[in-house]
């Protein structure tokens, strides 16, 4: 029996949003810690990793562990009938052959009931290898968000370079060349601040319509996290306050 | 011209 009760619902819709664009048939792997789905997308470019630990949660239930197969773009449509403020809980038995979803507004005595029908993916268990990163930036998630929609418009391809001064977004294209230069800023605007822990330079280069479509996660988290090691791939990680963590890996382009 | 690299080094059954 697995039962976990979210009261900020809102944040189940924003993750589901931030993930339906890349990732279709999933495995969620429900354990008694806590929630997490690992998989990639179709072209095997770009890998999503969702932890969220029990103790988000306003009550958490799960006897064993079990894995849910789901439809992520079935579990959006769904999650279209939570209104903001709802409370969201999931519910589903031992071999379920559906997960439901109860949407509740205390306020308005409004309460949704789903049963979503869950399928069944085989998938051969992956895992990510454990990374020592020696590029770390954290930086405002509107920031980031803004640079790689603008630069986007002036080119596919970004070079992320990265040094103890200076993160540093660069594009050439039929347009011209130019590019974003970030460098460490601790102004006392938490939330403004870009922190750049480099231990070893790193440049690689990044098809930019993934981080678009990472950063639709940026509503989840006021700070960005993008984690670099040379020849691995680029990690950009969203905090997902007293709840836990949305991870996306993005494989490099390589020129010839 | 660049090619993209993908995930299936990484990400891998260990």
């Amino acid at each position: 029996m697995f039962e976990a009760k979210l009261t900020e619902g809102l944040i189940l819709k924003k993750i589901v949003e931030s993930i339906k664009d890349i990732v279709t048939d999933v495995n969620i792997d429900i354990s008694p810690s806590g929630i997490s789905l690992q998989a990639m997308d179709s072209s095997h470019v770009a890998l999503v990793s969702l932890n969220l630990s029990m103790d988000g949660f306003e009550h958490y239930r799960a006897d064993t562990n079990m894995v849910l197969g789901v439809s992520i773009a079935n579990l959006a449509k769904v999650m279209k009938l939570a209104d903001n403020n709802d409370q969201i809980t999931l519910q589903a038995d031992q071999e379920a052959t559906h997960l439901k979803i109860i949407f509740e507004n205390p306020k308005t005595e409004r309460t949704t009931e789903f049963n979503l029908n869950l399928i069944t993916i085989d998938s051969e268990h992956l895992a990510i290898p454990e990374t020592e990163y020696s590029s770390v930036v954290t930086i405002n998630s509107g920031e980031f968000s803004k640079i790689c929609k603008e630069l986007f418009s002036l080119s596919e391809t970004v070079q992320i370079t990265t040094n103890t001064d200076y993160v540093q977004f660069s594009v050439e294209g039929e347009v011209g060349s130019g590019q974003v230069r970030l460098g460490h800023n601790d102004s006392e605007k938490k939330e403004d601040q870009t922190i750049l822990e480099v231990s070893e330079s790193v440049q690689q280069q990044f098809a930019i319509r993934y981080l678009n479509m990472f950063n639709k996660a940026s509503t989840l988290s006021s700070f960005t996290r993008l984690c670099l090691h040379q020849e691995q791939p680029l990690v950009v990680e969203f905090k997902i306050d007293n709840l836990g963590v949305l991870k996306y890996f993005l494989a490099p382009k390589i020129s010839d | 011209s660049k090619y993209q690299s993908t995930m299936d080094a990484f990400y891998k059954a260990i």
